[in-house]
């Protein structure tokens, strides 16, 4: 679960491109951008 | 210049090393011959008693720091490779597996299917945060086993990457920038002379490969191809630290005019580039101090394998002391004794061995069982108070049996496969795959010559891999 994984991580929109069209999902990354 | 007869191992080819030129230049092309490099195999990483050390239980490498974040259900964007509907094709992978830099993917779609999974180093550039196709403008294609699944992929990656975990999109220049060396080709050093430890030597780093210095010796003959460390070692320093201290040198006399000025010129590495010897709170507070005479075990430096009766040969300046082990032969040149600092975790209080349950080697010429009240009586010698030894033993989390990558200390050129064989306290004994135990190394957890699995296909150095059959010694 997200709560296990620690502060670290943060929320992000992502941008996906498939063949069928783009969109986006939330995500979570890793705070090793910090 | 060795007391025993330790044969080493060797790589199978050894390259021709270049020709050492008199001004100590660096040489014009790398001196890491990565043809027969070993790599982890699918053999290797997927063995039910394979078990990789954390990369994060190696403080000095890579993305050490950080790399507890990096776990089993991460999704990341790769390569199809031979599963590509295209030769580019990407598609999304979920992490199932980390040993090491190295992890195991299975591309999202195969449910349970492990067949096509693939072992990738997960800080290459064949690796990717999801997102990143996108901001290329390549689609995400899925491989050609599952495409049929699915009429509308779009929803299927919607619901599988809708709150789950991925690499942050900085990664790539995180890992770069972990990989960068405080050392440059050109930069001058002081270095412990392989030749005759007990003195150091003016040397020039000539290459740099995964914060591993390269070094030709000053003056050294032509066919002498020049000594490897970690940029961390405790056998390097900056330039006028040996006069500072008062250890031996070998250099010319414009350098020791040099140093007794003290005008250093722009090659001469400056002591900020230099690991930082590690002071216990406790240190300064002791009343007491090594001096010489002094009794104690210490690793062998000539043979890691052993932990030696040794002696306190001499108390230099900044706590660094000339230590002798007792079973070398006596030759009265103070030729073998090596320098450790005093809160060095390779010298240990006597009975420590006895403590640890680790076979001490006894002085030369001992006989029968070996007894320390009976030898500090009979050399009228004291042993080391055990308040002067650094002990700290923090939870390190290196396990008996974990896989790594460990350099051969007696070659330091050599980076080998290795298995952590014992454990004790902060002290590894490293186990060569392949070879007897006579070449086990005893390590401190905390040295810079010990890698994770990937490490050196991650850095460009070549790693030595398993002997099938070890020789005899």
């Amino acid at each position: 679960s997200i709560a296990s994984v620690g502060q670290k991580w943060e929320q992000k929109q992502v941008q996906i491109k498939t063949l069928e069209g783009e969109f986006s999902v939330t995500m979570w990354s890793s705070g090793v951008d910090e | 210049s060795k007391p025993s007869q330790v044969v080493q191992p060797q790589p199978p080819t050894v390259p021709p090393e270049p020709v050492a030129s008199p001004n100590c230049l660096p040489p014009p092309e790398s001196t890491v011959d990565l043809e027969g490099t070993f790599s982890w195999s699918v053999s290797y990483l997927e063995d039910s008693n394979f078990k990789a050390v954390p990369v994060s239980c190696f403080r000095h490498a890579p993305m050490s720091e950080c790399w507890e974040q990096m776990s089993a259900g991460m999704k990341v964007e790769v390569a199809c490779g031979e599963e590509g509907v295209t030769k580019d094709a990407f598609w999304v992978a979920t992490v199932v597996a980390i040993a090491g830099y190295k992890a195991k993917l299975r591309f999202e779609g195969f449910v349970e299917d492990s067949s096509k999974d693939i072992w990738v180093d997960l800080c290459s550039e064949e690796v990717h945060p999801v997102g990143w196709c996108a901001t290329q403008g390549r689609p995400l294609i899925p491989p050609r086993t599952i495409q049929h699944k699915y009429r509308d992929w779009k929803e299927f990656l919607m619901r599988r990457l809708t709150g789950a975990r991925t690499l942050p999109t900085n990664f790539m220049s995180r890992v770069v920038e972990s990989q960068k060396s405080r050392f440059r080709p050109g930069l001058n050093v002081e270095v412990v002379d392989k030749n005759r430890i007990a003195q150091m030597r003016v040397a020039t780093v000539t290459e740099v490969v995964g914060k591993r210095l390269h070094l030709r010796y000053h003056g050294a003959p032509p066919d002498d191809n020049g000594f490897w460390c970690h940029e961390d070692a405790p056998i390097i320093h900056p330039v006028g630290w040996s006069r500072e201290v008062g250890h031996e040198i070998v250099a010319s006399q414009s350098y020791h005019e040099k140093c007794i000025s003290g005008t250093y010129d722009p090659n001469d590495a400056p002591p900020e580039l230099f690991a930082i010897t590690p002071i216990p709170s406790n240190f300064h507070s002791s009343k007491m101090n090594f001096s010489e005479g002094m009794k104690l075990e210490a690793i062998d430096p000539l043979n890691l394998s052993a932990i030696c009766v040794a002696t306190v040969m001499k108390v230099l300046h900044n706590n660094y002391l000339m230590i002798r082990i007792d079973s070398y032969e006596s030759d009265n040149t103070c030729s073998d004794w090596f320098c450790y600092h005093a809160t060095s975790p390779c010298i240990f209080p006597a009975g420590f061995c006895e403590m640890n349950n680790i076979t001490l080697t006894p002085p030369r010429g001992y006989e029968g069982q070996f007894s320390w009240f009976l030898y500090l009586k009979k050399t009228q010698a004291t042993a080391a108070p055990p308040a002067l030894f650094y002990r700290e033993v923090p939870s390190h989390g290196f396990e008996e049996g974990m896989a790594l990558e460990s350099a051969d200390l007696m070659d330091p050129r050599l980076v080998c496969v290795a298995k952590v064989k014992q454990v004790k306290g902060r002290l590894l004994k490293v186990h060569f795959d392949g070879w007897e135990s006579d070449f086990d190394q005893w390590i401190d957890y905390h040295s810079p010559d010990i890698y994770p699995v990937g490490w050196c296909d991650m850095s460009g150095y070549r790693l030595e891999g398993p002997k099938s059959q070890a020789p005899k010694r």
